[in-house]
């Protein structure tokens, strides 16, 4: 563990909170995209199948439940919950998500560290997981103006991969042989996704103005 | 043991 991953984790985590606080506190998931949420929830079952087989530590451990149950909870919360589901603009939020699902399955067939279960599911929640935002950045800018939560949500987001990306950099130089090519290159890509939205992010703040991005 | 591709990482 090294501090960038250890930031990298308390981002993702932050971003959650901050989901599940907008989710609770206002009653409403408006702007929020329900086929990203499922998108996760995706990412987070088919990368953690190890979760009952491999023990690396009480972190890890609680970290993928934490991970899984808010990611459950969250899409539980767009369907189901009489109040919230009313709020969600399933109209703006058109994204076809389930080529991102099939096209991340068959690069995982392609391209993986071994043609094992475990490893092409692992390979494919990587994938899925740099496009999974798409959805959400795309509604974003449908809706036009963003709420300060959600804003904030996909901020954090995003800054959790970079971190990540600090510290493949760090373990690159500091374990012999750390050879994480999917991830990285797939964490490189999911970045440069959340690179216009970082840019009307930062604009918004320095002008401290409304985040305003372009349709 | 460690995983066969060291997946330690979130």
């Amino acid at each position: 563990m090294n501090i960038f991953r250890f930031a990298g984790d308390m981002t993702h985590l932050i971003s959650i909170v901050v989901l599940l606080l907008k989710i609770y506190a206002t009653k409403s998931c408006s702007g929020i995209s329900l086929k990203t949420q499922e998108l996760y929830v995706i990412v987070f079952l088919a990368r953690y199948l190890d979760l009952f087989t491999d023990f690396i530590s009480v972190y890890n451990t609680v970290m993928k439940l934490v991970f899984i149950g808010s990611s459950l909870a969250i899409v539980w919360c767009m369907r189901m919950h009489r109040a919230v589901k009313r709020t969600y603009d399933k109209e703006l939020d058109t994204f076809r998500h389930y080529f991102l699902v099939l096209g991340s399955f068959v690069l995982a067939l392609l391209l993986h560290e071994k043609f094992t279960f475990q490893e092409i599911f692992w390979a494919f929640s990587i994938y899925l997981e740099a496009v999974a935002i798409l959805p959400q950045l795309v509604m974003l800018q449908r809706s036009g103006n963003v709420d300060n939560l959600t804003g904030q949500y996909v901020f954090f987001l995003g800054a959790y991969r970079a971190f990540y990306i600090l510290n493949w950099i760090y373990r690159f130089f500091t374990e012999p042989h750390f050879s994480r090519w999917i991830a990285c290159l797939s964490g490189l890509v999911q970045t440069a996704f959340y690179a216009d939205f970082f840019y009307y992010y930062f604009i918004s703040w320095k002008n401290n103005a409304k985040l305003q991005l372009p349709a | 043991t460690t995983p066969p591709s060291a997946k330690d990482e979130l």
